[in-house]
């Protein structure tokens, strides 16, 4: 564990907490893409099925649980309880353009041709575009309300850190992962324009708003 | 290509 996937893991956590307590408090999910939040518990829950089979630390285990609970609860929210202020009708990313794709991918490049390993593969593969419904919603609403901004850049601000990371333990480690650090590059290169626009005005206090 | 270590990242 270094600082740099510590503040990682804080950030992604930050980010998952800021958007469920703005769901909560504000009993509203406006502005908010269901989809992508449905590709973040479809990661989690893929991803993490080694919580039945490996205990790696008590750190590792709790922040995977927590994770998972928030996404669901997170999806639930959406879809069930404040059902009423989905905007659906600006949530219209055809999400089977990325997961098919995304699973195709995961069966021809992997490291190991087993379950676990495909789920694992699959789930860094759609993480890495997990995020696109919720940007291309703004980009039709024209604009995102400031506690959402704040969400997506703790969101891409996790795995800029985690890429910082593994620069950090190949050159400690020697350790490396070629499909988590091309798919965490392609992750944070979407939120590149995002970034611009988040330095740019939230935080000169304007209102983020993509030229319609 | 590194052998499939335990995966510690989340």
């Amino acid at each position: 564990m270094n600082i740099f996937r510590l503040t990682g893991d804080l950030s992604h956590l930050a980010a998952i907490i800021i958007l469920l307590l703005k769901i909560w408090k504000s009993r509203s999910c406006a502005g908010i893409s269901g989809k992508s939040q449905i590709l973040f518990a479809m990661v989690f829950t893929t991803r993490y099925l080694d919580l039945l089979t490996a205990y790696i630390s008590l750190y590792n285990t709790s922040m995977k649980i927590i994770y998972i609970g928030c996404s669901y609860a997170t999806v639930y929210l959406i879809y069930a309880k404040f059902k009423a202020t989905y905007d659906g009708n600006h949530d219209t990313f055809r999400v089977e353009f990325l997961v098919v794709p995304v699973g195709g991918l995961s069966f021809l490049v992997n490291h190991d041709f087993s379950p676990l390993e495909i789920l694992w593969t699959f789930s860094i593969y759609l993480e890495a575009v997990a995020i696109l419904p919720q940007l291309f919603m703004i980009s039709k609403t024209g604009e995102a309300e400031t506690i959402t901004t704040h969400y997506l850049f703790f969101l891409g601000l996790y795995r800029a850190l985690y890429l910082i990371n593994w620069v950090w333990r190949f050159y400690f480690e020697g350790f490396f992962d070629m499909i988590a650090i091309v798919a965490g590059v392609v992750q944070t290169i979407l939120y590149c324009d995002f970034f611009y626009l988040y330095v740019t005005k939230v935080l000169k206090g304007k209102k983020l708003s993509l030229p319609a | 290509d590194t052998e499939t270590t335990e995966k510690d990242e989340l």
